[in-house]
């Protein structure tokens, strides 16, 4: 399940959103043993000013997003906004049955979105 | 086997070879297993936090819990146990031999071992006293090999380990298709012989493609 976006503009500022991946949904679910499914989130918002200038939680930093945003503003034709993109994910594991019968214990890095930026 | 394009990518980023098939019919999840899901899922520990101490943050490609460098740990069942009959032959007065055999065909070539425990479950408790568990390689359609792994046993009430790597099982030796072995356990003192239950390998690897290089153990 996702937060919906609102309007066909994602609404607000760059921000993690909400998404539930479940593994039933994409078909998974015969074969992983756990988890049932798990919260990916996803990034989504404007990166004009000042959103650019939100580093992830320290002082606002003077950084290539934030000259795109200032260029925007300047002049919107120059180049378009920042993207909002992930700016830390962590891993999850997964416990599932291969095709040999064994039970496979499996860590996969970046996974979840716990963190969006503009870069 | 899938074909190629972006089905056959997905899959080898999951680290499979073809579409699984699905959930085997008889076979439970090992309890070792869920152990170091349970301890491993992040969103897990976040909703049980008890499970992890706060800022205990996990150190990835690491399995805490047996000390070694990983990303991918196996629970491989033994497939002699099905060929294996009830209770084989033995010479006069000496208790029978086990051959095991376990099908590592699903370890990729460029994944390292860095923990291979065999575990043995037997039928009964068994009287005290003590045995003696002995492994050697088995070659398909020969007798044992040299004996590459002694070890005393002092009860058979609890699941019997014994690691392998390095011993049976070259240190820096990428996983062989299958590991056949020989198993002889000996009663210290005259005593019924005793029957292997099931036997399974916990094998613990690391893939360098997704992980740094074997971390030196720490000082």
């Amino acid at each position: 399940e996702a937060e919906p976006a609102v309007g066909s503009v994602p609404g607000g500022a760059c921000r993690a959103r909400r998404l539930y991946v479940s593994f039933r949904e994409v078909g998974w679910h015969r074969w992983v043993i756990a988890p049932r499914g798990f919260l990916a989130n996803y990034c989504q918002g404007q990166c004009a000013l000042p959103a650019a200038l939100s580093g992830s939680g320290g002082p606002p930093a003077l950084n290539h997003a934030v000259l795109r945003a200032l260029m925007h503003a300047a002049a919107p034709g120059a180049a378009g906004l920042p993207c909002c993109v992930p700016a830390r994910l962590s891993p999850i594991s997964v416990l599932f049955f291969d095709n040999s019968d064994n039970v496979v214990l499996r860590h996969y890095e970046d996974m979840v979105v716990d963190e969006c930026g503009c870069r | 086997p899938a074909s190629p394009g972006p089905a056959a990518a997905l899959l080898q980023a999951l680290g499979l070879r073809e579409a699984p098939r699905g959930a085997p019919t008889l076979r439970p999840v090992p309890p070792v297993m869920w152990h170091l899901f349970r301890r491993r899922d992040p969103q897990e520990a976040r909703v049980s936090p008890r499970r992890t101490p706060p800022g205990a943050a996990l150190r990835p490609c690491h399995v805490e819990e047996l000390g070694v460098a990983g990303n991918i740990v196996r629970h491989v069942l033994d497939r002699g146990a099905s060929s294996r009959p009830p209770q084989p032959a033995s010479a006069a007065g000496q208790c029978p031999e086990w051959t095991v055999v376990f099908d590592l065909s699903a370890v990729e070539a460029a994944e390292r071992p860095s923990r291979a425990r065999l575990e043995l479950r037997f039928a009964a408790a068994g009287p005290a006293g003590g045995w003696e568990l002995s492994v050697a390689r088995a070659a398909e359609g020969a007798g044992p090999g040299p004996v590459l792994l002694r070890q005393a046993v002092p009860a058979l009430g609890t699941p019997v380990r014994a690691e392998l790597l390095g011993t049976a099982w070259a240190r820096n030796a990428s996983a062989p298709r299958s590991l056949r072995l020989s198993l002889a356990l000996r009663p210290q003192v005259p005593a019924t012989c005793a029957r292997l239950a099931e036997a399974s390998l916990l094998l613990v690897t690391l893939d360098p493609r997704l992980c740094h290089p074997l971390a030196r153990p720490r000082r």
